[in-house]
């Protein structure tokens, strides 16, 4: 079972992701149907800086984060921002019920200068998370712990951060026992999303320079 | 929109100071 303190810790990260959303008036502009290959580069662009501010937002509310060390604080977001954001819309493609939204954001980014290499490992990473059917609780947990990874580059005080992000791994150890009782493994998996996850560190930097060459 | 041109650090700084326009 849960410890109280496991599931206020629980509650309060639930709590703290429903709030992670991006503004409406930047995903209004998702919907809208002109489409050129330079509106969708700009819209992914805006729609990437609005997604960081909103990370930012979440992470603040991390218990224990506020009281790291500020340049650490930096080095922790920074080594975490583009996987959180390919996580985070992994979560939107992998919806049961494909949305409007998740076709129309598709359609943009398969239109929008990215080379096809980068665009294949992407989708299959929403395949692959979509597969695992995963609950608001491990969301939220697994973007906690991708954010309080201890062996970010540049990070100086890396037992502060594990002593923070441990808890969690717990708490979603725990919670994977008691929701998937038939999968074994299902905890395992959750971890080894994180690892390919990691790779979008290199695709993403690729990316943005075969973009700049476009 | 001014944040297109600022570095992914610049972002997070002023965000954690609290003072991105939302």
């Amino acid at each position: 079972e849960f410890t109280q303190k496991q599931q206020d810790l629980l509650r309060h990260i639930l709590d703290a992701f429903s709030k992670y959303r991006i503004p409406q008036e930047v995903t209004r502009k998702l919907l809208q149907q002109r489409s050129s290959a330079e509106e969708n580069f700009l819209l992914l662009t805006e729609t990437a800086t609005s997604h960081v501010q909103v990370l930012v937002e979440f992470t603040k509310k991390l218990p224990g984060f506020q009281m790291l060390d500020h340049e650490d604080q930096i080095a922790l977001l920074k080594g975490s921002a583009v996987e959180a954001m390919f996580l985070r819309s992994a979560q939107m493609f992998s919806r049961r019920i494909p949305c409007q939204q998740s076709e129309l954001l598709e359609d943009r980014i398969r239109h929008s200068g990215i080379a096809e290499e980068y665009i294949i490992p992407m989708f299959n990473f929403y395949r692959s998370i979509g597969e695992l059917k995963m609950t608001q609780e491990e969301y939220s947990l697994l973007t906690a712990i991708t954010i309080l990874s201890p062996d970010r580059s540049f990070v100086k005080n890396r037992e502060a951060i594990d002593r923070l992000q441990e808890p969690l791994l717990e708490i979603l150890q725990k919670y994977c026992k008691l929701n998937h009782p038939d999968d074994p493994q299902h905890f395992a998996r959750l971890l080894g999303r994180l690892t390919e996850l990691r790779t979008f560190n290199h695709h993403h930097s690729n990316m943005l320079m075969s973009w700049r060459i476009n | 929109h001014s944040a297109n041109n600022m570095g992914l650090e610049d972002i997070i700084r002023k965000a954690l100071m609290g003072t991105y326009d939302d």
